[in-house]
């Protein structure tokens, strides 16, 4: 059987909206070690990448490798019902055929409980390479969302610049071009591979998608290498890691 | 601009 309870269920409702606009529906791959999720967008130029790790959980249990394939939109209903402060516990036999959610308060008055369906699912999975990232930079979540989404007041796609003193995002639209620089000596960032600078292009619909995530962290770290999908991370506390890839675009 | 690929060619499918 598989057993996983989080005492703060919000963190799992909150992960599940961040990622509901970009995947439908996914594998989760429920392990003795963890819990993992991988999907591409339906377009495949983004890659949702999720691990939460058993020490995480208050309790955890998992005796056997599952796959359990779920609709994310369904799961995004069925997460409404779990308020503030109501912990999570996610259970199933060993050949599911629905997910046990269960929410309760902390005074365990109150408790829901809901089977969502499970689907089987052809699912790729893309193997991603241990990458050198020659850029890397982990500034806070809340600005890079703020930034994300007015410059895409301004443009549909921004361009990426991390070097040893600086980060800059760059636009070009319609109405104009400009740049946000941030310092890498002030407080907001700070880049950890002084080394080289490397320019690319992303979308930012794509950037504002992952940005949902901000408040599962105060931090996001940006990481980047020429011609390789550009790393959008975000810690969970103490539970595991939310990344997203994300193909950069060629400017014409 | 156009997408240079899409995640096929960037990850191997395992």
């Amino acid at each position: 059987m598989f057993e996983a309870k989080l005492t703060d269920g919000t963190i799992f409702k909150k992960i599940i909206e961040a990622i509901k606009d970009l995947v439908t529906d996914v594998n989760i791959d429920a392990t003795p070690t963890g819990l993992s999720l991988q999907a591409m967008d339906s377009s495949h130029v983004a890659l949702v990448n999720l691990h939460l790790g058993m020490e995480g959980f208050e309790r955890y249990r998992c005796d056997r490798n599952l796959t359990l394939g779920i609709s994310i939109t369904n799961l995004a209903k069925v997460m409404k019902l779990v308020n503030q402060n109501d912990s999570i516990t996610l259970k199933c036999e060993d050949e599911p055929t629905y997910l046990t959610i269960v929410c309760q308060n902390q005074k365990h008055d109150r408790t829901t409980q809901f089977n969502v369906n499970l689907i089987t699912l052809d699912s790729e999975h893309l193997g991603i390479p241990e990458t050198e990232y020659t850029s890397e930079i982990t500034m806070n979540s809340g600005e890079f969302s703020k930034l994300c989404k007015e410059l895409y007041a301004l443009s549909e796609t921004v361009e990426f610049e991390i070097s040893t003193t600086f980060v800059k995002f760059a636009v070009e639209g319609e109405i104009g071009s400009g740049s946000i620089k941030i310092q890498t000596s002030a407080d907001e960032a700070e880049t950890s591979r002084p080394e080289d600078t490397v320019k690319l292009s992303f979308a930012l619909r794509y950037l504002n998608l992952f940005n949902k995530a901000y408040s599962l962290s105060n931090q996001v770290k940006l990481s980047m290498a020429a011609e390789t999908p550009l790393v959008v991370e975000y810690e969970v506390e103490s539970l595991g890691t939310l990344k997203y890839y994300l193909a950069p675009k060629i400017t014409d | 601009s156009k997408y240079q690929a899409t995640m096929e060619r960037y990850y191997k499918t395992i």
